[in-house]
């Protein structure tokens, strides 16, 4: 089965798939490199023997076995080398978890649970706006009661004034005082109507 | 096995795409969330905070809201007292004409008579 | 490529996106400080 190795990938940067391809490669391309100076040395040596009978054809192709040889043995070391780096070099064992993803060691959130925290956060925004106008709403009714306290004031001031008048007045007791006066004021009507009878 | 193969690669293929996608419309959209909201701020200091307050009943202090007395109808009341008061002393006022008025002609009748 | 490119977007975008996510909380806190409703005292009559 397919295992891309994603988290590899992850911590290394590449897939040790790609890396391992590019190892082979690397070795083909040495492989075939090297057949071919060990093709030309061997042509040289064999133009350097007299009445040599070995054509480079047969050079060629014996390299060519040579080399097919070489490709199948180095294919199976090749693939115990990759078998072995896979597992145990370019592999991160599953209890590990990687810097970066060590938040979801203590953080890890189910959606519905991000969901009620985004949710939960925009309620306290909107608890926190209508706490605020709460407070303007009650700093604009102390200016409310500051007016009527004024005009209240204004108004116990002014029957103070009145108050303050009439003492002066000796009229401590507005409603006494008028008795007094009708009472007065009435005598005086008698006292007149006495002094015009008599005078008539 | 083969066949099998190739099917799992292709969906890993659907898969990686598939999330790569994702990731960078996450990266996206926090990114214009991040603008947009800076936007706002911008806004918001421009103007310097104001806004229209929502309701406030659902609050601490919703009792206290919702208990707010009639301040003008306290004022409005006391405007009943005061005009009581200006017919009183309009009376007292002319009361007081009248007592003058009447404590003259007595000077002026004894005067006479004397 | 592409197991290479989703590994690198699990790597980094995450940080990338804490940047931002961070951002946007701090202007919404910047806001709520700076908000101000706008609540008049009713007009008296005296």
């Amino acid at each position: 089965s397919v295992n891309p190795m994603a988290y590899e990938a992850q911590f290394f940067g590449f897939t040790p798939q790609t890396c391992m391809l590019r190892i082979y490669i690397a070795f083909q391309d040495y492989l075939f490199e090297t057949m071919l100076v060990v093709e030309s040395v061997i042509l040289k040596k064999v133009a350097g023997f007299p009445n040599c009978k070995i054509s480079p054809f047969q050079v060629r192709k014996s390299t060519e076995k040579f080399l097919l040889f070489m490709k199948e043995h180095f294919d199976k070391l090749f693939s115990k080398m990759e078998e072995v780096l896979l597992q145990l070099v370019l592999n991160i064992p599953a209890n590990v978890l990687l810097p970066e993803d060590k938040v979801h060691e203590q953080f890890s959130y189910s959606k519905e649970q991000f969901q009620a925290l985004q949710d939960e956060i925009s309620q306290l925004q909107q608890q926190y706006r209508a706490e605020a106008s709460a407070g303007q709403a009650l700093r604009a009714e102390l200016e409310e009661q500051k007016v009527v306290r004024a005009e209240l004031e204004k108004i116990v001031q002014w029957f103070d004034g009145l108050e303050n008048i009439c003492r002066e007045h000796g009229t401590s007791n507005l409603k006494e005082s008028f008795v007094f006066l009708t009472e007065n004021s009435k005598k005086l009507q008698d006292v007149l109507k006495d002094v015009e009878e008599k005078s008539k | 096995a083969f066949d099998a193969s190739v099917a799992q690669v292709k969906e890993y293929i659907a898969r990686f795409t598939a999330e790569c996608q994702s990731w960078d419309q996450l990266l996206l959209r926090y990114q214009q969330s991040a603008e947009e909201t800076s936007r706002q701020l911008e806004e918001c200091r421009r103007d310097g905070g104001r806004a229209e307050p929502p309701t406030y009943l659902q609050t601490s202090q919703a009792e206290v809201l919702r208990s707010k007395p009639n301040y003008q109808k306290i004022l409005d009341d006391q405007g009943e007292v005061l005009s009581c008061m200006e017919l009183v002393l309009d009376e007292l006022q002319q009361a007081v004409k009248l007592l003058e008025a009447f404590s003259e002609d007595s000077r002026q009748y004894l005067r006479r008579l004397s | 490529e592409l197991i290479v490119a989703t590994s690198t977007k699990r790597k980094q975008w995450p940080k990338k996106i804490l940047v931002h996510a961070i951002q946007t909380m701090k202007a919404e806190q910047e806001m709520l400080k700076l908000y101000q409703p706008v609540v008049t005292p009713e007009e008296i009559r005296s």
